[in-house]
């Protein structure tokens, strides 16, 4: 995947 | 989702929580920055925007909403509802030192030249020092409540579980964010020292306090 692709993080 | 990210977030929980309960108990503020209150605001403000753009889970927006919310609801305690109590002379850290090279930072160094990625890279950013205000002002008076530490506690253990996480990630998923991971572990280390005191002194039930 890419670099910072999905902010599931919080 | 593995083990490290759930509990870390269950820690930031605990953390948010517990001083929201603390100052509504005592009716005080005492001994907490509002500063760093404000700057954590600042942070859930910003990185949570995609709120509006996106939805990831339901586990993902309520969180968010809950710590956003939380964040203003002891900002609202300390500034207003509090006010009285809260110890402004010892709250003296310069919070604009932080704010503008952190500004300036995520306009330099970042995933994409977006306002919402930027907006996003500022909050990373700006986490990662948000409590020195707060540690400012425990070196200051030279003490800190035990609920107070119990908070801290909570706050740092969040971000250590978090570097797990992304170990985990990058093993398990092959995804990592190295701006989200260099953030943490300069967030991490901010809190190393509090972390010998904390063990070594509040588990085994002094209060904290710093010599002289």
């Amino acid at each position: 995947p890419e670099e910072g692709d999905e902010k599931d993080e919080l | 989702m593995n083990v490290f990210r759930l509990t870390g977030d269950l820690s930031h929980l605990a953390a948010i929580i517990i001083l929201l309960l603390k100052i509504w108990k005592s009716r005080s503020c005492a001994g907490i920055s509002g500063k760093s209150q404000i700057l954590f605001a600042l942070v859930f403000t910003t990185r949570y925007l995609d709120l509006l753009t996106s939805f990831i889970s339901l586990y993902n927006t309520s969180m968010k909403i809950i710590y956003v919310g939380c964040a203003y609801a002891t900002v609202y305690l300390i500034y207003a509802k509090f006010r009285a109590t809260y110890d402004g002379n010892h709250d003296t850290f310069r919070v604009e030192f932080l704010v503008v090279p952190v500004g300036g930072l995520a306009f330099l160094v970042n995933h994409d030249f977006s306002p919402l990625e930027i907006l996003w890279t500022f909050s990373i950013y700006l986490e990662s020092v948000a409590i020195l205000p707060q540690l400012f002002m425990i070196s200051k008076t030279g003490e800190a409540e035990t609920i107070t530490t119990h908070y801290l506690f909570c706050l740092g253990v969040y971000r250590a579980l978090y570097l797990f996480n992304w170990i985990w990630r990058f093993y398990f998923e092959g995804f990592f964010d190295m701006i989200a991971i260099v953030a943490g572990v300069v967030q991490t280390i901010l809190y190393c020292d509090f972390f010998y005191l904390y063990i070594t002194k509040v588990l085994k039930g002094k209060k904290l306090s710093l010599p002289a």
